[in-house]
């Protein structure tokens, strides 16, 4: 069967879902969790001998945890991969069954590294009864043993020259967590096969360069991605739209960065608008409150507190004229549309004109009083 | 919420519980605006579809409706384009409602940090849910005070995984009051010296949380997204 569910029954029995084969009946799955993935077998069967029902439930189980931190004492050398033998048992692919541990396997991890645990205060995994486990040879029952040369980390620890294992986590943190220190040794990003910031000398993926998101402290991984024209802007990804669709109340840029930030308010609370790339003050000719709210909301600033004209004196502004606006619900105007019915006025020099402040109020954050009950 | 109380009702009108049958309550969510909800990524991994689920508010017995309560179904689910199942990085998501909610007293939207404003180190906030309590699942919401972990003391915790800066971490070392198994999508708030609560963290991952491994809660770092947040709700908004 497709579904695992159905693999007890599926030998010829009609009780599977009719869309499945009987010829692909199969209860292994292969294995995806993290720190099992360099094993000697590659698909395992659920439910686990620690009683898990899916490959996620148990990576984010407790055990997933424990084994591989206990692996870095060193407390036994196939401890690890013991652990995975329990959290992701082998599947025979020709008896689709699961093939457990050897009681041997089970009891020298346990009374090596029990002890381990109990300093730290915490117990060896309950289910991992040994007696559950057949001894090896035993007849008509298979069981694991671990060939000399098995991996003795997983792929989510780093292993020191002398041997041991520590989680990739410990690598070049600064602490010298192998006993030969091998965990600090050759740091630079370009030895780990990642990229280093100019800056802060962080490293990071090759794959985050020039992502539309900032990982670099100074964002030199967003820099220098893209070449765009001189009538052209660059989007948030990289991409080059011309500036006159900038605002314009349609996506251009695939991840819509053209059409972010058009509206915003300034220091002093002045409507600012941007059109084709240039910074605009609202005049206040023909403005409504209603659009007020419009802006208010575009800016995630909840609703309009107050709308205040306001002569503008020295500064020399561009400045945008409203237009009355075509559509009589403006609240469904979206105020990039009020934004095409603003016209770019042009630059206004000590002409003195009427400004447009705008106080927003998101009115949240705030519990009912207690209310007062006599008694 | 481990080691927290009963929350009296209206104490968080911004608690939300996001549902779908025939499980029910799934998760926790935050209600950030009259349509707009914020939960956490992780919540959807197989029910990617916004049709399966629903979000309830007004609400403090899951087992009683209160005549405050109000439903609404999703419209669109925003999960983060970067989120990790892996690591659980970037580990949230925005929620479209339907329709708007009718703001009472019972139901009210919580504060989005300003960019760049994080919680104090040590600094005592709020945690809510109706996720596990280490014996039973409550029907009442649950409150807890903890406090904001650093992030260096907050890796010590968790050999295992990298506590990003997309992270937050709260709690206790003896994990005495913490979030758990439920709680996920649900608030971390902070009082606000003006007196409003403000959204610092939305319930992520942690250690088990009732099991013996002690530590603090992580919890998606809402400062970190406050940007991303807004951009979703203006680019639906404005139909872009």
């Amino acid at each position: 069967c497709t579904s695992t569910s159905c693999s007890s029954g599926c030998h010829g029995n009609t009780s599977c879902d009719l869309r499945n084969t009987v010829n692909n009946c199969s209860g292994c799955e292969p294995i995806s969790l993290e720190i099992c993935m360099n094993l000697p077998y590659n698909s395992t069967r659920f439910p686990n001998y620690l009683g898990h029902h899916s490959q996620k439930e148990t990576s984010v189980s407790w055990e997933s945890s424990l084994f591989p931190a206990l692996v870095q004492t060193n407390c036994y050398k196939y401890l690890m991969f013991f652990a995975c033998t329990v959290l992701v048992p082998m599947c025979d692919p020709v008896t689709q069954q699961r093939v457990p541990p050897c009681r041997s396997l089970c009891r020298n991890s346990k009374e090596r590294c029990e002890s381990v645990l109990g300093i730290v205060g915490l117990q060896w995994p309950e289910d991992t009864d040994c007696a559950q486990f057949p001894e090896e040879g035993q007849a008509n029952s298979s069981c694991l043993l671990p060939d000399p040369d098995v991996n003795e980390c997983s792929p989510s620890h780093f292993k020191c020259r002398s041997g041991r294992c520590v989680l990739s986590s410990k690598r070049c943190d600064g602490h010298m967590d192998c006993d030969d220190d091998s965990d600090e040794e050759t740091c630079g990003c370009v030895e780990r096969g990642l990229w280093e910031c100019p800056g802060d000398k962080t490293c990071i993926h090759h794959n985050m360069i020039c992502d539309g998101f900032p990982d670099c402290s100074q964002q030199e991984d967003e820099k220098n991605c893209s070449v765009c024209s001189n009538h052209e802007m660059e989007c948030n990804n990289h991409q080059c739209v011309h500036r006159l669709l900038w605002c314009d109340g349609r996506r251009h840029c695939s991840d819509s960065s053209d059409e972010w930030n058009c509206v915003s308010l300034s220091d002093e609370g002045f409507v600012v608008v941007h059109k084709a790339g240039l910074e605009y003050r609202v005049c206040a000719d023909g403005w409504s409150s209603n659009l007020s709210s419009v802006a208010c909301i575009q800016m995630g600033l909840g609703s309009t507190l107050l709308t205040q004209i306001t002569h503008t004196h020295t500064h020399s502004f561009s400045h945008t004229h409203t237009l009355s606006p075509t559509h009589k619900h403006t609240h469904t105007l979206s105020f990039t549309h009020t934004h095409t019915h603003t016209s770019a006025g042009h630059k206004t020099l000590f002409h003195p004109s009427f400004s447009l402040f705008v106080l927003c109020v998101l009115e949240c954050g705030r519990r009912p009083a207690a209310r007062m009950v006599k008694r | 919420i481990l080691g927290g109380r009963t929350s009296r009702p209206g104490r968080w009108p911004w608690q939300c519980s996001l549902q779908s049958e025939p499980s029910g309550h799934i998760c926790g969510c935050v209600l950030i605006g009259n349509k707009w909800a914020l939960t956490v990524a992780h919540c959807f991994e197989g029910r990617e579809s916004a049709d399966v689920w629903k979000v309830v508010l007004g609400i403090n017995n899951l087992d009683h409706p209160s005549p405050y309560m109000q439903t609404r179904h999703v419209k669109s689910i925003v999960v983060h384009s970067r989120y990790n199942r892996a690591v659980v990085d970037y580990d949230i998501s925005v929620l479209e409602l339907e329709t708007e909610v009718e703001v009472t007293s019972y139901v009210r939207p919580v504060c989005l940090p300003g960019r760049g404003q994080l919680p104090k180190a040590d600094q005592y906030c709020h945690i809510t849910g109706w996720g596990h309590m280490g014996n039973r699942m409550p029907f009442k919401l649950q409150e807890g005070e903890v406090r904001i972990i650093s992030v260096s003391q907050c890796q010590s915790y968790f050999d295992m995984k990298t506590i990003t800066s997309r992270m937050l971490c709260a709690g206790y070392e003896a994990g005495t009051i913490d979030s758990c198994m439920g709680d996920s999508g649900g608030p971390l708030v902070c009082e606000e010296d003006d007196g409003r609560w403000s959204l610092y963290g939305l319930t992520s991952w942690g250690s088990v949380c009732f099991s013996k491994v002690l530590g603090p809660g992580v919890y998606a770092n809402v400062t970190h997204f406050t940007e991303w947040i807004e951009r979703q709700i203006y680019l639906r908004t404005f139909n872009l």
